[in-house]
């Protein structure tokens, strides 16, 4: 099972 | 003062209609340089970044930084009206509160003008550095278009697999399997049909198919689609433009 990560894990302000 | 002609419509056209269904509201921040969005999806999961360089218009004076406030829904109805090959010029004021979107006929001395109110968007932009990927292919954007659309039709997952002398598209679901695979190779007598890996390290990303078919939705602005992919970070897919470029930052799925 794959769960969606999100931008704001990877560039602050996301 | 913006004003901004393209010699044709139809790039600013294929531009909104590539962006429109990933968002809907953004500001379009116009300086000397040409014109630039950034916007993220509601789901904060895929970034837009668009450059329409000032060479790309035929005609392009942008005095200070204006920023334009667009609903992309009601500009795209707008964007409509104009013919592919009409020229098309942009007006606006310092302090606009609308843009005017002029559309001339080159075989005929029609002129139609329109105007869209724009609106306070307030949204944060994000500084995005320049990355070392794993692994940047280019390839065909039609190729990639539909592999990705005949794959979503079994997943709502694509797994992207790139070693050194292959790139393999996999989707799995509950009807059943797919996958495509595809080797470098150099057309020289076409090159917008060559196929490139530059590989760092192995890449193993899984993407959702959803925001995948949103992105393809820039096929049309460029023969070839560059996707810059590091393993668990969001991937570029970006079409480049004759001056500037679309770019879509997608957050990758992790397996739980």
């Amino acid at each position: 099972n794959f769960r969606q990560q999100s931008l704001a894990s990877f560039f602050s302000g996301a | 003062m913006l004003e901004g002609k393209f010699e044709e419509a139809s790039l600013l056209k294929k531009v909104v209609e590539s962006i429109k269904d990933s968002v809907q509201l953004c500001n379009f921040v116009c300086s000397e340089h040409g014109i630039t969005v950034q916007a993220v999806d509601d789901s904060r999961v895929l970034l837009v970044s668009l450059l329409i360089g000032n060479e790309v218009f035929s005609d392009y004076r942008c005095d200070r930084n204006i920023t334009l406030g667009v609903d992309l829904k009601s500009f795209a109805k707008i964007i409509r009206c104009g013919g592919n090959d009409d020229y098309l010029t942009l007006i606006a004021e310092d302090s606009p509160d609308s843009v005017t979107l002029v559309f001339e006929d080159k075989n005929s001395d029609r002129i139609s003008e329109y105007s869209l109110k724009l609106m306070e968007i307030d949204n944060e932009f994000l500084k995005i550095d320049d990355m070392d990927y794993d692994s940047v292919i280019k390839m065909p954007s039609i190729d990639f278009q539909k592999i990705c659309r005949d794959l979503s039709t079994l997943s709502e997952s694509l797994q992207i697999l790139i070693t050194k002398d292959s790139i393999k598209f996999m989707a799995e679901g509950e009807t059943g399997n797919g996958s495509v695979i595809l080797k470098p190779r150099t057309d020289i007598d076409k090159p917008e049909q060559s196929i490139t890996v530059k590989l760092n390290n192995a890449v193993n990303s899984t993407f959702g198919l959803k925001y995948i078919a949103d992105i393809v939705k820039g096929t049309s602005l460029s023969n070839q689609i560059v996707i810059k992919i590091s393993n668990r970070t969001p991937a570029l897919f970006e079409y480049k433009l004759q001056s500037g470029y679309l770019r879509f930052y997608l957050a990758p799925k992790f397996e739980d």
